[in-house]
């Protein structure tokens, strides 16, 4: 899980947007 | 009742496509064929990728100041970045939208994205594609396919491969309702190394794939063989990501560049 955090992020929480 | 179900199921992931993808090929083809009021910024040199860093990419990207100071090769290679990541989050809402995604164990979604997202990326970046170049920053730029070419190695390999890829999948002539589909079957694809529960994505795969099949049957009645060509695409697509994975490495190694968080973990142990 560590591995991909973002991923799971994004899967869990949409409206948590990534930094560019 | 089954042929209502697979006309619904076209109709949710066509909708949830339109809905979670800023571009899409009908808006891209309305631009490159010149039917937009103000045509797209031409970047085709050092002079012209400057003044669209002024104004197009500013807007997009932000300018950072450790940017600046870097050659045109990696301040390119950073938008492409930016355009990645940005595409991988519209595909991940597009996913948890595909009917059945969100009920796939969670380890699993995560395994379907990290090999699905740049093959769906490649297949869906052939709309902003013709042959002289690609449209950038949502429409409003247009980088020449020889400019791309002229950067120095290995930059100027970069993009070359997924022109040619993208010059024989348009030749197909899909619409956004096709690619819908055909993003939904590249992401739920159940032989992805280290998926755990295979059968349940096997079942949401076949159902897509059905849907995908005679979806293209009724809207594309004249190309029986659209079907069949468009699952050699798949396998075309895979073959490109593996190339541009290999590039990526190449570029890590040797170039004083960063790579964004999210792309590092995706293309980390990929194949």
């Amino acid at each position: 899980k560590e591995k991909h955090k973002i991923l799971h992020r994004l899967l869990q929480n949409s409206s948590s947007p990534v930094d560019l | 009742p089954q042929l209502a179900d697979q006309k619904t199921l076209a109709k949710q992931i066509h909708e949830a496509y339109l809905k979670n993808f800023n571009m899409n090929k009908s808006k891209a083809r309305t631009i490159l064929t010149g039917k937009t009021s103000t045509p797209p910024f031409v970047i085709h040199d050092m002079e012209t990728l400057q003044l669209a860093e002024q104004t197009l990419v500013a807007k997009m990207v932000g300018s950072s100041a450790a940017l600046l100071n870097k050659d045109a090769e990696v301040r390119i290679f950073h938008c492409c970045q930016c355009t990645s990541v940005e595409t991988v989050t519209e595909l991940t809402e597009f996913a948890k939208s595909v009917p059945g995604f969100s009920n796939l164990d969670l380890n699993d979604q995560v395994t379907l994205l990290k090999y699905g997202v740049h093959e769906a990326f490649f297949a869906m970046l052939a709309s902003c594609m013709n042959k002289d170049g690609l449209l950038v920053a949502y429409g409003n730029g247009f980088i020449t396919r020889e400019f791309l070419k002229s950067l120095r190695r290995p930059f100027g390999e970069m993009m070359e491969p997924k022109f040619q890829f993208a010059m024989k999948f348009n030749s197909l002539e899909l619409d956004d309702s096709d690619l819908a589909l055909f993003v939904a079957a590249i992401i739920c694809c159940g032989d992805r190394p280290g998926l755990v529960n295979v059968p349940h994505i096997e079942r949401m795969q076949e159902s897509i794939v059905n849907v995908l099949h005679l979806h293209l049957k009724s809207n594309h009645p004249d190309n029986g063989f659209l079907f069949p060509k468009l699952l050699q695409k798949l396998v075309d697509l895979r073959q490109l990501v593996t190339e541009h994975a290999q590039l990526i490495q190449e570029i890590k190694k040797t170039e004083d560049t960063s790579l964004h968080p999210l792309l590092q973990e995706i293309y980390r142990d990929m194949y």
